[in-house]
């Protein structure tokens, strides 16, 4: 019975560059894992972007020392497949009967294809928003699992005008994602326009009802003396039986070393 | 005293809102910006249990008792602030982002914003440019005493003031782009150094998206009545 709660995805993480993958994302998370050292695969960063992956192992210059960002190619002139990366991992999660389990990105720029064990979910675009997926009919109770997320760039990367300037030629400003980067008086342009999984991913193991997005708000009276706590959250019951559940909340304020007063 | 079990039945397969009753605190330690007090932090833990299974599931986060006020002042134009009641003279610096490749790391932040903190600032503004910053960056402004002021992704430069004038209605998608402004939101409201969100740099967002953005983040009337009461009698008594 796995633990309830949080485990982040953030070690062991391979990339390779879409165009020179000829496996599907089925073949990759069933027959034909890839391992590390099999090119044309690559320690990935993650959460981080297709670049700082590139930079980590050397494939491209560090963009941010001397003129080394004009050696790297734009992706205005490379086309999108070519920042068009695969990540995969692999992770363990025994589960019990009545268990869920939750696969969740924080944040991706700007969408992808996300494949576990076979099994294909599309994460729909946008950098900014947070994806969970419930992916416990498709988990491997006792064995490993084999995750593979191809990230696409955003939509409009836009070109960098031979002058430069706030924004480049601002067709990125035509996607919800940061506008940074086409270039700014003070960055040079980003190559990838940070294409990636740029935040947290983890898996969330649940039973039977899950918490989501609890709301805290303080109201005050009679100068400060008299406060509220008021606490708003929602719940999901993922199980095909009513669900009778004592919902508990509790604050505590941590006091030096390992004491807590409740 | 601050703890309360409350009973609920979920149907099955479905998804519901509850909100606790009230918890009271009486002269509770007050979250202030750094340079006006502590930024006092009571952890809130929420699990639920189910019956016939038993923990199903846990959240936590670190949570200050603060109220934050601002308004345009008519004379001078600007926006003033308070905080707890107390007027705040804001001193702050612009915010763009921890790495230009997102190789973001809680050390960083930590180093980063601890840097605000020692140079005597008490708000970090995060410009319209670069990211709705991260839980973590949230978290050391909450230790630190930082107030944040959020742009969302809208920039004068792109967004129809730049040279060329470019995008006057901003992204292509409206739907997107205030579906990923509510769900920024859920993911960061909870923190008390979070003090303002403000549409874009430079630039008002297009009308239905300034529209939708200013009436999802209203107070919502639940709490407005308790503010004006707080207000008054906070007023009357103090």
């Amino acid at each position: 019975m796995a633990a309830i709660g949080k485990t982040k995805l953030d070690s062991g993480w391979l990339a390779a560059r879409s165009t020179e993958v000829s496996l599907s994302g089925i073949q990759l998370t069933t027959t034909h894992p890839p391992s590390i050292g099999t090119s044309p695969w690559m320690e990935a960063v993650v959460p981080g972007t297709v670049l700082a992956t590139l930079v980590k192992n050397k494939v491209v210059p560090d963009p941010f020392y001397g003129l080394e960002n004009e050696s790297i190619i734009d992706i205005a002139d490379s086309g999108r497949e070519y920042y068009t990366f695969w990540f995969f991992t692999t992770f363990r999660c025994k589960l019990s009967g009545t268990q869920h389990l939750d696969l969740n990105f924080r944040a991706i720029n700007y969408s992808a294809d996300v494949y576990l064990n076979g099994h294909k979910t599309v994460l729909p675009k946008g950098m900014f928003r947070r994806h969970s997926l419930d992916v416990t009919d498709v988990v491997h109770p006792d064995g490993e699992n084999l995750l593979a997320v191809l990230v696409y760039p955003p939509d409009n990367p836009g070109s960098i005008p031979p002058e430069g300037g706030q924004g480049g030629d601002h067709e990125i400003g035509k996607d919800v994602a940061t506008q940074y980067v086409e270039g700014w008086d003070w960055i040079c342009p980003i190559r990838d326009r940070n294409t990636g999984i740029w935040d947290e991913v983890s898996i969330s193991v649940t039973g039977p009802v899950k918490i989501i997005d609890p709301h805290l708000v303080s109201t005050f009276f009679d100068n400060y003396k008299r406060v509220y706590l008021h606490t708003t959250t929602e719940l999901e019951n993922k199980s095909t039986q009513s669900a009778e559940c004592s919902l508990n909340i509790q604050v505590t304020t941590e006091l030096k070393g390992n004491f807590c007063l409740v | 005293e601050h703890v309360q079990t409350q009973h609920l039945s979920i149907p099955a397969g479905s998804r519901v809102h509850y909100t606790f009753p009230e918890l009271f605190f009486y002269k509770p330690n007050l979250w202030w910006p750094n340079g006006m007090g502590k930024q006092s932090l009571y952890k809130v833990s929420i699990t639920v249990d189910v019956k016939g299974y038993g923990e199903s599931d846990l959240w936590g986060q670190l949570f200050g008792f603060r109220k934050i006020q601002s308004h345009i002042d008519t004379v001078t134009g600007g926006r003033l602030f308070k905080v707890n009641g107390q007027p705040i003279f804001i001193r702050g610096g612009n915010w763009i982002l921890s790495d230009g490749l997102l190789r973001l790391s809680k050390k960083r932040y930590k180093t980063d914003i601890k840097f605000h903190a020692d140079m005597n600032f008490n708000m970090i503004r995060c410009w319209g440019g670069g990211l709705a910053e991260r839980p973590d960056f949230y978290h050391y402004c909450d230790i630190y005493g930082l107030l944040v002021w959020q742009e969302f992704w809208i920039t004068g430069d792109v967004d129809g003031r730049g040279i060329p004038v470019s995008n006057p209605d901003g992204p292509l998608d409206h739907d997107l782009f205030l579906l990923c402004a509510r769900d920024t939101v859920k993911l960061l409201r909870n923190h008390p150094s979070l003090a303002l969100w403000v549409g874009g740099n430079e630039q008002v967002p297009p009308d239905d998206i300034n529209t939708a953005l200013k009436n999802d983040l209203r107070l919502h009337p639940h709490f407005e009545k308790s503010v004006n009461e707080s207000g008054k009698s906070t007023e009357d008594l103090s």
